[in-house]
């Protein structure tokens, strides 16, 4: 573990309980992409399998049973609880054109050609386009609520802190996860642009993110 | 590339 990797886990924590607390307090996702929380609980769920197969340390598993928890919750707020609330119209991404090249990739290039493996690949992969379904809403609408924005950020922060961590990881014990990190470039790279607004837009007190 | 199988990365 290292200061890089603690910092994107704590962001990645940041953000997902974000999401949640503004969901529950405002009994409202507008503006909140469905399919994208539904990609993330299935990123988890093809991840962290090896919850019953390896216990790595104490932490590793509560952070896995935290995750898995909130993803779904969240799922389940967006589609049951404050199903009313949901913009259905404007998440209207084609999740199956993401579906099935990561499916494919996954199967194509892996580390090696075991359930649990491959799993674990279309998780890495799917992961690094999960987001566009809320990014493609968010284009859509014009707009997102400010506290939509810093879910956003967070979740952007979190995935760029892990590059660090494999820089870091790689010049001190030699790590490389090639899968890894290349995903994780994509994945940031999706995100540029939104920090360009984030930044220039909402740290301006501007409140609302309007698209130009 | 290391074949990461010891994933302990979350």
């Amino acid at each position: 573990m290292n200061i890089f990797r603690l910092l994107g886990d704590m962001c990645h924590l940041v953000a997902i309980i974000i999401l949640f607390l503004k969901i529950w307090r405002s009994k409202s996702c507008a503006g909140i992409s469905g399919k994208s929380q539904v990609l993330f609980a299935l990123v988890f769920t093809t991840r962290y399998l090896d919850l019953f197969t390896s216990f790595i340390s104490v932490y590793n598993t509560v952070m896995k049973v935290v995750f898995l928890v909130l993803a779904y919750a969240t799922v389940y707020l967006i589609y049951l609880r404050f199903r009313s609330t949901y913009n259905s119209e404007s998440d209207s991404f084609r999740v199956e054109f993401l579906l099935v090249p990561v499916a494919g990739l996954s199967f194509l290039e892996n580390y090696a050609f075991a359930p649990l493996e491959i799993l674990w690949t279309f998780s890495i992969y799917l992961e690094s386009v999960a987001i566009l379904p809320q990014l493609f809403m968010i284009t859509k609408t014009g707009e997102a609520e400010s506290i939509t924005t810093h879910y956003l950020f967070f979740l952007g922060l979190y995935r760029a802190l892990y590059l660090a961590n494999w820089v870091w990881r790689y010049h001190t014990e030699g790590f490389f996860d090639q899968i890894a990190v290349v995903s994780g470039v994509v994945q940031t790279i999706f995100y540029c642009d939104f920090f360009y607004l984030y930044f220039t837009k909402v740290l301006r007190g501007s409140g609302k993110m309007t698209l130009p | 590339e290391t074949a990461s199988t010891e994933k302990d990365e979350l």
